[in-house]
């Protein structure tokens, strides 16, 4: 039952995928369970889909956790789609969202990196997957898009926490992203959260050239993060992520942008300054909430501006 | 599991670009282990380094050396790990 369910607590990957068939279950008119892939240790890769009807509508992208150890991230991304699917019928704007565009939400976006921060390594972040010729593993898969691959703010050492992987898409858990994304067609927006720092950021991450919707991005990022910050007072930055915090090419939101997903955005939830990934499990609620009113502003903006 | 034990996470609030231009040089060094959770990139951000017990006091000393003050956001990150573990058996606990 999602009422049991703790919301204001950090669970294991088996937990969230059970959670995921209840709230299903209990909302089989709105909420399926898509197996997107495999990641490199064979588990599943589960999204989340909210629909109302239709085939390859207009849809939102939304993930959470793709450096495992932002655990803020995936938490903060099973309270979003649980409130999606409560607020579906109850919240009219999210209503009429609902019923012309499709909502997918990946929680788990790197399972085996976070199956590792629960058993061997609480501070893990990239993927698990094998490095021939290294006795380091995995790479970081928000290094790994094929956007300005392997240029500034990427390594290419095996042992960084920011390797960009040997070849764009070379993870599974990436590559599955980008198979959905490309044979769905139709994503309107691309929404990628991390943790901490709070920053609301769009492209680029390869290039400090502002891109052409940067005056409108800026925008609506600016009004989100007002009306986030309106809850707690917690303060945000807006900018693009080459501007606000340094060059990073291969990232998420610049392979979505250059794809034609104009409204690619990325979050890095709250710091409160003295946990950074510990973030304590009674700020998770509060954190998720604040997020929320952001990500409804931005998934307004994009219902009620079509391109 | 890995063990933080004596691991500190240390923030600093960058005052000049001439440390922004150190700590990144304190970045490169590899055999100190550090592990960047803010990096340098300005004097509009902190720096948040989790620094391993093997490295603290060569840190501490380069950051002393250089005058760049620094605060220790967290004292021993395996303490810290300790209480967040205890709390989600507690809750998984309560939800069976």
């Amino acid at each position: 039952n999602t009422k049991s369910f703790n919301f204001g607590a950090y669970h294991r990957l088996e937990t969230i995928y059970s959670w995921m068939d209840t709230l299903v279950a209990q909302h089989s008119n709105l909420v399926t369970k898509l197996e997107i892939g495999r990641s490199y240790e064979n588990r599943p890769m589960y999204v989340l889909k909210f629909s109302t009807g239709g085939n390859k509508r207009p849809a939102i992208w939304i993930d959470t956790g793709i450096h495992s150890r932002e655990w803020v991230s995936q938490a903060t991304g099973v309270w979003t789609a649980n409130k999606i699917a409560t607020d579906y019928g109850r919240d009219a704007s999210l209503t009429s969202l609902l019923n012309t565009m499709d909502i997918y939400m990946l929680i788990l976006a790197n399972p085996d990196g976070y199956v590792h921060t629960h058993t061997h390594d609480r501070m893990w972040r990239k993927t698990r997957s094998q490095i021939p010729g290294s006795v380091c593993r995995g790479v970081d898969p928000n290094r790994n898009w094929d956007a300005g691959f392997g240029g500034p703010g990427a390594s290419s050492s095996p042992c960084s926490e920011s390797y960009h992987g040997p070849s764009a898409h070379s993870e599974v858990e990436v590559k599955n992203v980008v198979n959905l994304i490309k044979s769905h067609g139709n994503f309107k927006a691309f929404i990628s959260v991390h943790a901490y720092s709070q920053l609301l950021m769009y492209p680029y991450g390869y290039s400090c050239w502002n891109v052409p919707h940067q005056p409108e991005l800026d925008s609506v990022g600016r009004a989100a993060v007002k009306k986030l910050t309106s809850l707690y007072g917690t303060q945000y930055k807006v900018g693009s992520i080459c501007n606000i915090i340094y060059p990073a090419s291969g990232g998420s939101i610049d392979w979505s942008y250059d794809t034609g997903i104009k409204y690619s955005f990325a979050f890095e939830l709250r710091d409160t300054g003295r946990y950074g990934f510990i973030l304590p499990a009674n700020q998770i609620i509060p954190t998720a909430s604040e997020t929320w009113l952001a990500l409804k502003h931005i998934m307004e903006y994009v219902r009620d501006d079509p391109y | 599991d890995r063990i933080f034990t004596g691991d500190q996470v240390i923030r600093i609030d960058v005052q000049s670009k001439e440390q922004v231009q150190l700590l990144r040089a304190l970045e490169t060094e590899e055999e100190l282990e550090l592990d960047f959770w803010l990096h340098p990139v300005s004097t509009e951000r902190p720096v948040d380094i989790r620094v391993p017990r093997s490295s603290l006091s060569s840190v501490k000393g380069y950051l002393h050396d250089h005058n760049i003050p620094f605060t220790v956001m967290i004292d021993d990150l395996q303490e810290l790990l300790n209480q967040e573990r205890a709390e989600m058996e507690v809750n998984q606990m309560m939800e069976r």
